[in-house]
């Protein structure tokens, strides 16, 4: 995935099962960022395969002050990036098993 | 602790905790 300079990781071992996963997201570079960024910490979160949108939990830390407006669509593509990445890992896994 | 929670008004619930040094680019 392209380096948007925030990070998203699992925050627990994704045991194939589950839709909703723990996520934790931080700011690695913040100079890819366009707003200023006050440096919070990593942000950990769950986060549903099947039913959420990234970009909603992204306005969703807009909203709360973590970032600026100008920064979400960087936020919201980096947690996409991730979770598509986790789909595409357990749909390997599912045609491996068969 | 250093560890805050967040709830957004949609309920999500957000925790924030220090990043670990490792786990920074250098600047």
């Amino acid at each position: 995935a392209e380096d948007t300079g925030v990070r998203v990781e699992l925050a627990e071992e994704d045991d194939g099962k589950k839709t909703s996963i723990a996520l934790r997201l931080w700011v690695e570079d913040q100079k890819k960022l366009k707003g200023k960024y006050k440096d919070s910490g990593a942000i950990e979160f769950t986060f549903d395969l099947n039913k959420e949108v990234p970009e909603a939990v992204a306005q969703e830390m807009v909203d709360s002050g973590f970032f600026l407006e100008t920064d979400m669509k960087i936020v919201g593509k980096s947690i996409r990036d991730r979770v598509a990445l986790i789909k595409w890992r357990r749909e390997r896994t599912i045609s491996r098993g068969k | 602790s250093t560890t805050t929670h967040v709830v957004t008004s949609a309920g999500r619930r957000f925790i924030v905790s220090p990043v670990p040094e490792s786990r920074l680019k250098e600047q």
